[in-house]
This record gives C-alpha cells, structure tokens and sequence, in this order.
C-alpha cells in the first residue's frame, strides 16, 4: 500500500463539475474532450459518476471547478511560472474543495510529446479532488513528479486503483458500471404500457415491422420528404401520405450502410448530405452513396468534439427557429457547426432548456409545416420555438396516426 | 569559500528548504521559519524527502537532489501535516 489518503472525502458519488475557462494553448474542445477523459479513469474503477455543470454563479456551483491561471490566482497557493509547478488541487470540501487548478504559464499540449500533457496531470488533479495525497510510488499517477504524456489507451496503476477504491468502493467484478436504477415511483401507468409496447416490439420477429409500431429509432426530413427509421427498415412519407406502407430496408437505399438501425440522421444544409449517427460513430451519405473513402466501420464521435465516453446520439435535428443544427444525447445538447464540422464552443449544455421536451429522446425533426417535433417512444411533442417549449406538456399526439396513417 | 560560492551556497539552502517548507517535509508553521530552523532539522527534512523520492539518504542537498527538485510536479505538498 502506497497510496495515501487525505483524509477528506465526498460523502456522494455523483459529482459535479465546472470548467471555468480554458487554456489558450488547446482547442477548448479537445480540453474538454482530455477533461471527460480525465475523470472517466476515476470513474471506471469506482461508482463515482462526474457530471458537467453548465452554468452557475453561485460561490459552489460544482464540486469540482476547473481553472487555468497563472501566478497568484485568488488562492493562497500561486504558480510559479513556467516549469516546478505545474497544477494544484484542493481536497474535498467546501468552497475551494474539490477545485483543480492548471498553471497557465505551462505549454499545456494533448497528443503530442512536447509541453506538458494535460490528460496525466488533469488525472493526477482530479485524485486530490477525491481525497487521494501523493503517493511515492514511482509509477502510480499519484507520484508528484511529471512523468510525461500517457501511452495511447491509459489505465489506472494497481496502487491508485486501491487508493480510490478504499474511498469511494469497487465497481462490480466483472468492472462493468453497476448502474442502480433506483425507480422513484411505481412507474406510471404510462411507462407500463410503453414498457409493455416496447417488449412487444422487441417480441416481435425481426423480419416483420409493422407500420403502426409504436416506437422508432429516428424520424427525419430528407430533400423534403419524412424518412422513419426502426430497426433495419425506414419509410417515407411524402407530404399527403406514405409513399409506401411496407417499409424499405435501410441497406438497400443507404449502400454499404453496415448497422442494423440507426440512432439519429439529419441532412446537412450544407451540401445536403445526410449523417447517420450509430453508438459513438458517425457516416456521411451523399445520396445514397456513403461519401468517398469514408471508412465503413464509421468515424469516431470525438471528431466532431464530443466527449470520447458518449455512447450514442439520441437526436440530431435543425431547429426551425435559427436553422441550427443541435446533436442530443441523453439530457444534453450540443449545437453543431456544420461549416466547422464540429460542436461549438461552451457546449454542451442542459436539455432542460427546451423547457418540456422529454429526454432522453428518441428523435428530433422540422416537418413541412416549419415546426420542430420531439419525439419520445410513440408520441411527439410540437415545440413553440418563440417561447423556447412544448406546446402542452402531455404529448401533442401519436406518431403513427400523424405520420404512419395508422 | 570565495563570497560568490558562500553567497550562492546560501541561495541554495535557501532554496531547498523553501521547497521542502511548500511541500510538507518541515514541521514549520509558514515558510517564513526556515532561517530559525536548526541544523538537526534541515537535515532530518532533507532525508525525509529523499525518502520520499527513492534518492539516496544524504541528508545533504547534494546535486542529485537539487535535481530532483527542479523537476516539474503537483503542486499539492507530499506529505500530510
């Protein structure tokens, strides 16, 4: 045992997080992207989860805030400039408690060797953040020595992963999250019955996908027309009606497509593209042909700047009211620049400010009529952009009767 | 010893126990002690961080461990009070 314990801890394994600015030397989005990364090596060996805090004002508005600074910054412990110094962290506590603090007197670099690699000392900072002191095990990521930029994919020394864990206890054996979901009510009657349609759609055989299911994986409009997408299979709705009430298999219109489904699709105004989101990878489709040399087994999310442990896009749509593009996954949304093919900055933010949408989504689109409609399990909610909600909180009707002529 | 070599003897004492004070290897309340701290002490201070960093029991600050120090690192002291 080398590992050494501060002695403060935090009483909660769900933690929040600032960032409060950003260091010039990185593209904000790739310190993001370190940052998630970061916390996802504290993360994967316990049950602590790390939540980004959007907004805030008040004196302690995450857990843990995240500074760059250079010299005296407003706490008794001023860097050094460049060199000896490198970062600091508070233990866990009030006010200054958790707090990671970054000399931005350093060359602070991500992938490459030269200047100091912010992954390993983010993940060293973020040990004193839990309650973890130095360790003087050479090796250990507690080490207070700078030990260079990490090997590709990092992986927690065996003396840091017993610090944490004597703290903040194991994730289950076979190391997968044990995900407690602690159900606050009975579950209403509503989410009996989806739970009931959504097992019989489950049930039902593969090869049968009947246009009045109750549940689809993504709903877009493409050169005009709706596409719905569930399972393997799409439809097409021109405006007055299906084009066909037998769908079409993805595969046989998207060439090359190689997922069973699809988690979200929307055209780029640019070029009028299509991009089909599928888990933590992307495909862009010119037409129906997958776009030139892209590689078939998709790209990563994080070229686009989101964080390297989002699983899957639950929604990409443009917004009728400013014609941007917004990408949602789970309860939160980032805009989409499509000229700079990447997230904007300062993103991602909460979903609750589409005040009404129900998250996490299935799909998100702009029909003809210039509306936006969200769309979770069978229902779909008509938002009012002018007033930034939905139009009535109960759901403003069923997909299949609106748009599957059920 | 010439002046310059006392005077910069001096700075380097100075400067190791500075260090040794930011990181938690000297019992002192703040770093302004470390012209009060006794000869027994410096050396107890030292070996404690040549312990810490696997470097040779000294209790000197040879250069091996003025090295050591130089190198770039957390800033969160080693050692609890």
């Amino acid at each position: 045992k080398r590992y050494v314990i501060s002695g403060s801890q935090w009483e909660k394994t769900n933690l929040t997080f600032r960032f409060l600015n950003y260091s010039p030397d990185v593209k904000f989005t790739k310190i993001r992207t370190v940052i998630y990364e970061a916390f996802r090596v504290w993360s994967q060996v316990t049950h602590l989860t790390f939540t980004e805090i959007m907004f805030g004002s008040a004196k302690k508005d995450a857990d843990i805030r995240i500074m760059f600074a250079q010299k005296f910054h407003h706490d008794g412990y001023p860097f050094d400039g460049p060199g000896n110094i490198l970062a600091h962290a508070f233990f866990p506590g009030e006010n200054k408690g958790g707090d990671a603090h970054f000399d931005d007197d350093e060359n602070w670099t991500v992938d490459s060797d030269e200047g100091v690699n912010l992954f390993m000392v983010a993940a060293h900072e973020f040990g004193h953040a839990l309650g973890l002191s130095h360790s003087k095990t050479p090796g250990s990521l507690m080490y207070p020595w700078y030990a260079g930029k990490q090997s590709k994919y990092y992986t927690l020394p065996k003396d840091d992963v017993e610090g944490i864990q004597k703290l903040y206890g194991v994730k289950n054996s076979n190391n997968t999250p044990v995900i407690v979901l602690v159900p606050n009510h009975e579950g209403s009657k509503e989410d009996k019955d989806e739970k009931k349609e959504e097992e019989e759609d489950e049930n039902k055989d593969e090869g049968f996908v009947d246009n009045c299911t109750h549940k689809f994986d993504a709903i877009t409009r493409i050169r005009g027309d709706v596409y719905i997408f569930k399972g393997k299979y799409f439809w097409r709705w021109e405006s007055g009606g299906m084009k066909d009430s037998s769908p079409i298999l993805i595969t046989q219109f998207w060439y090359n497509y190689p997922e069973d489904s699809v988690d979200a699709v929307f055209e780029r105004k640019k070029g009028s593209k299509i991009m089909f989101f599928k888990g933590n990878k992307y495909w862009l489709y010119d037409a129906n042909h997958m776009e030139k040399a892209w590689p078939i087994e998709g790209r990563p999310l994080t070229e686009l700047g989101l964080p390297a442990d989002l699983k899957k896009i639950d929604a990409a749509f443009t917004w009728s009211y400013n014609k941007r593009t917004y990408l949602v996954s789970d309860d939160m949304y980032w805009k989409f620049d499509e000229n700079e093919n990447y997230v904007v900055y300062d993103y991602p933010r909460d979903m609750k400010i589409w005040q009404g949408v129900p998250t996490p989504l299935d799909a998100a689109f702009q029909f003809n009529d210039g509306k936006t409609y969200f769309i979770k399990g069978k229902h779909y909610w008509e938002f009012l952009d002018s007033q930034m909600r939905v139009k009535t909180k109960l759901p403003t009707g069923n997909i299949s009767e609106r748009w599957m002529q059920c | 010893q010439p002046r310059t070599q006392r005077s910069a003897g001096t700075n380097i004492q100075k400067k190791g126990m500075k260090y040794l004070m930011e990181f938690g290897y000297v019992n002192g309340p703040s770093l302004e002690m470390e012209n009060l701290m006794s000869e027994e002490a410096q050396v107890k201070a030292i070996r404690r961080f040549q312990a810490f960093a696997n470097l040779p029991l000294t209790g000197r600050l040879d250069h091996r461990t003025i090295e050591w120090m130089e190198k770039p690192r957390c800033g969160n002291k080693d050692t609890l009070p």
